[in-house]
């Protein structure tokens, strides 16, 4: 464990805990992708099959079911809280992510470290959690609507990337056998998709600032 | 001992 890690652990973690906080206080998901959540639930679930097979650290397992269970119960809220539900934009959030499952998948069958089971699921995982944001990308190029989307979720979620890029760099020159290249490279696409949303994020941010402005 | 899963990351 190095303090980039860490650091970028709890950045991940308090992007997701910011987002269910914002849904939760304002009763309300208008701008939020249902579509990148699931798709993260998923990639936590497929990543975190070791739960119960391989004990890493406490720190490990404790993190596996904060992430599993935040962002679980935020697609719970935006699917099923009976307010919350209403503000979902059901007729804007239709990327079709199925292909994205898909395309991730048949990907982890040809480039994965180990043929077996959780080797694959894993891999899958780290291609899908580089694609999630785009339903939100795509929601958010045409809703133009940052409301749930708060300046700190996009901080947080920025130096979440950041950070696990400069643990790679560390692990790179500091362990002889670097073995992480599907993280890193999956990371870096991820990163540059997470950039493009940023770009998408400040443009609507500034509109909207402009649209704000007194009168 | 834990296993040395090559994927200690999150």
């Amino acid at each position: 464990m190095n303090i980039f890690r860490f650091a970028g652990d709890m950045f991940h973690l308090i992007s997701i805990l910011v987002l269910l906080l914002k849904i939760y206080a304002t009763k309300s998901c208008s701008g939020i992708s249902l579509k990148t959540q699931e798709l993260y639930a998923l990639v936590f679930v497929t990543r975190y099959l070791d739960l119960f097979t391989d004990f890493i650290s406490v720190y490990n397992t404790v993190m596996k079911l904060v992430f599993i269970g935040s962002t679980a119960a935020i697609v719970w809220c935006m699917q099923w809280h009976p307010v919350v539900k209403r503000s979902y934009d059901r007729e804007l959030d239709t990327f079709r992510h199925y292909f994205l499952v898909g395309a991730c998948f048949v990907l982890a069958l040809f480039l994965h470290e180990n043929f077996t089971f959780q080797e694959i699921f894993w891999a899958f995982s780290i291609y899908l959690e580089a694609v999630a944001i785009l339903p939100q990308l795509v929601l958010l190029q045409r809703s133009g609507n940052v409301d749930n989307l708060t300046g700190q979720y996009v901080f947080f979620l920025g130096a979440y990337r950041a950070f696990y890029i400069l643990n790679w760099i560390y692990r790179y020159f500091m362990e002889q056998r670097f073995s992480r290249w599907i993280s890193c490279i999956s990371g870096l696409v991820q990163t540059a998709l997470y950039a493009d949303f940023f770009y998408y994020y400040f443009l609507s941010w500034k509109n909207n600032a402009k649209l704000h402005l007194p009168a | 001992s834990p296993k040395g899963s090559s994927h200690d990351e999150l």
